[in-house]
C-alpha cells in the first residue's frame, strides 16, 4: 500500500484543470513531472515484487526494471545486456498481440524465445536519424529489435528470453535460412 | 531501399507517389483511395490583448494568424525498411519534423509515428504544428465526430452549435477545433475514415475529407489569460521534442466500429514492460 499510494495521490493532483490542459506555470509543470516520476518509480518496485512472485525468470525484485525512456528509444537493459527477460503484463480482460520494439546497438543480433520455447521471428529496424538527434538522449541504440508477442493472456503475463547472439552464429543461421528458402 | 515505396498489400497498404511524398494511394480490401498526409504549421497570432481581436495565441487559446504553412521539403526522398514483422517508410521533412509510416504484418491500421521539435525560435514567430490527412472527394457533409474522453462519439458540424444559433464565426479555424482525446472520424454513410491518437490533442475537420490534429506548439507571447508565461518550454537549452502516434483506419462503417474499439483499447491500455537482466547467460531450458 505505501508503495502504491504516492502514485494514487499524484494522479489525484493531475486531475487539476491546469495539469490537464497544460496551463500551469513552468515551475509547476516541472514539479508535476518530478512527482509523477518519483511516484512511478515507487510503484515500479511494487509491480516487480508482485511479478517476481509470479513470473519465471524474475528472481528478485531488485533485478526487475522498467524502461521509462522507451519513448525516445533508450533503454539501459536492452542496450547493454548479453541476456535479459522481458515480461509483458496485459492489463486488458482479453488476449492481445503486442508488437515489441526494443532499442539495441546496431550490428548486433538477438534471439527471442517465447514461453513455449519457440524461437520467434525478429526484425532489426534502423532508428530514423531524427531520433538519434533528440536533445538529451544518451543511448548507444541505433536500431530497434522488433518482434510479435502473440496472445498475451487477459490480466496475465508472458516472459520472453532475449539473448545477444555472437555475430558468427547469427550469420551462419541466416545463411542456412536463406539457402533453405532458395531450395 | 528507396523504391518501390509501398507498404502492405491490396487488403491494407499504401503506395507513395514517386514525385510527391505527401501523396499516397491507400489500398483497403482491393479498393484504391487517394490520401494526402502532410505537416503544416499555423503562425501564432501576436497581439497586445487589449481587445478580443487583438488577443495573442497562448496556453489558454489557439488563435492562428492566417492559413497553415507546409513545413516539408518534398524533394527529400523517403526510405523504405521492410522485413518479416513490419514494413516502414521513413520520411524526414526538415531538421525538426519527421515521420515513420508503419504497417505491422496482419494489422488492421496504418501507424504514423510523428516526431516534431525542437521548434526553432530564430524568427520569434510562434508555430503550432499540425498533421493533416485528406481523402479528396470524400463527402462527409461538413460533419465529423470526436470522442468525449474516450467514451461517446459526439457529432460536430462545421460552424454550428447545437444549443444556440451561431450567427457569425470570425474564428473559422479555432471555432471549429475540438478536444480529441482518443479519436476523430468522418463518414460518408458507407465508409468510415478515422484517426486515433495516443494523447489528447486539438483537432478538426475544416473541409470535407480532411482531418487535422495539432501535435506540438511553441509560442513566444503570453495570451494574458492568467498563466503570465509564454508557452515556450525548453529542455537542454532548446525547445521540446514531441513524439507520438496516429493510427489511421478506413473501411465499411459496420466493420470499423469494432476495429476502432479494439484498436483504442490495445493502444491506450498497452501491456506493461518489465525487464530482468540475467547475470549469467542461461538456456531457455535452464530458465524454465
Amino acid at each position: 500500500e505505501p508503495k502504491i499510494t504516492p502514485l494514487r495521490e499524484t494522479m489525484g493532483m493531475m486531475q487539476h484543470h491546469d495539469a490537464i490542459t497544460g496551463t500551469e506555470k513552468q515551475h509547476v509543470a516541472n514539479d508535476y513531472a518530478r512527482l509523477l516520476s518519483e511516484a512511478m518509480e515507487e510503484c515500479e518496485e511494487a509491480s516487480c515484487t508482485i511479478l517476481s512472485g509470479l513470473a519465471a525468470g524474475i528472481e528478485t525484485s531488485a533485478d526487475c526494471k522498467t524502461c521509462q525512456l522507451l519513448n525516445i528509444s533508450q533503454c539501459e537493459v536492452s542496450e547493454h545486456s548479453e541476456q535479459f527477460v522481458l515480461t509483458l503484463y496485459n492489463p486488458l480482460s482479453r488476449p492481445v498481440t503486442e508488437f515489441v520494439r526494443l532499442p539495441i546497438p546496431s550490428e548486433t543480433a538477438y534471439s527471442v524465445v517465447d514461453p513455449s520455447g519457440q524461437r520467434l521471428t525478429v526484425q532489426f529496424v534502423p532508428l530514423p536519424s531524427a531520433v538519434l538527434r533528440i536533445p538529451g538522449r544518451k543511448s548507444s541504440a541505433t536500431s530497434e529489435l522488433v518482434f510479435q508477442a502473440d496472445d498475451l493472456p487477459p490480466l496475465g503475463y508472458k516472459s520472453y528470453l532475449i539473448t545477444k547472439e555472437p555475430s558468427s552464429s547469427y550469420l551462419n543461421r541466416l545463411r542456412a535460412e536463406r539457402s533453405a528458402q532458395s531450395e | 531501399t528507396e523504391s518501390p515505396l509501398d507498404l502492405g498489400d491490396r487488403r491494407l497498404g499504401l503506395t507513395i507517389d514517386d514525385s510527391d511524398p505527401r501523396r499516397f494511394v491507400m489500398y483497403v480490401d482491393n479498393e484504391e483511395i487517394p490520401l494526402i498526409q502532410e505537416f503544416l504549421y499555423y503562425k501564432s497570432m501576436v497581439g497586445d490583448n487589449s481587445k478580443d481581436y487583438k488577443r495573442a495565441s497562448g496556453a489558454y487559446i489557439f488563435r492562428p494568424d492566417g492559413s497553415p504553412i507546409p513545413v516539408c521539403d518534398n524533394q527529400k526522398k523517403p526510405q523504405r525498411v521492410s522485413g518479416p514483422v513490419v514494413q516502414e517508410i521513413h520520411r524526414e521533412c526538415n531538421e525538426w519534423v519527421s515521420q515513420v509510416i508503419r504497417l505491422y504484418n496482419g494489422d488492421d491500421n496504418i501507424e504514423f509515428e510523428w516526431l516534431v521539435g525542437p521548434i526553432p525560435n530564430d524568427d520569434k514567430i510562434g508555430k503550432e504544428v499540425i498533421s493533416r490527412f485528406r481523402i479528396p472527394f470524400y463527402k462527409n457533409n461538413q460533419t465529423f465526430y470526436t470522442d468525449s474522453n474516450g467514451r461517446e462519439m459526439l457529432k460536430r458540424i462545421l460552424n454550428y452549435r447545437p444549443s444556440f444559433t451561431l450567427r457569425e464565426n470570425v474564428e473559422n479555424v479555432t471555432g471549429n477545433y475540438y478536444p480529441i482525446t482518443s479519436r476523430i472520424s468522418l463518414t460518408d454513410q458507407q465508409t468510415r475514415f478515422s484517426v486515433l491518437n495516443d494523447r489528447s490533442q486539438g483537432g478538426s475537420s475544416l473541409q470535407d475529407g480532411e482531418i487535422e490534429l495539432m501535435v506540438h506548439r511553441r509560442i513566444f507571447v503570453d495570451d494574458a489569460f492568467g498563466v503570465d508565461e509564454a508557452l515556450n518550454e525548453t529542455a537542454f537549452g532548446v525547445g521540446l521534442v514531441a513524439r507520438g502516434h496516429h493510427y489511421l483506419t478506413y473501411g465499411p462503417v459496420d466493420k470499423l466500429f469494432e476495429v476502432e474499439r479494439l484498436l483504442a483499447q490495445r493502444k491506450l491500455i498497452r501491456p506493461q514492460y518489465f525487464f530482468t537482466k540475467k547475470h549469467s547467460v542461461v538456456s531457455y531450458k535452464d530458465l524454465k
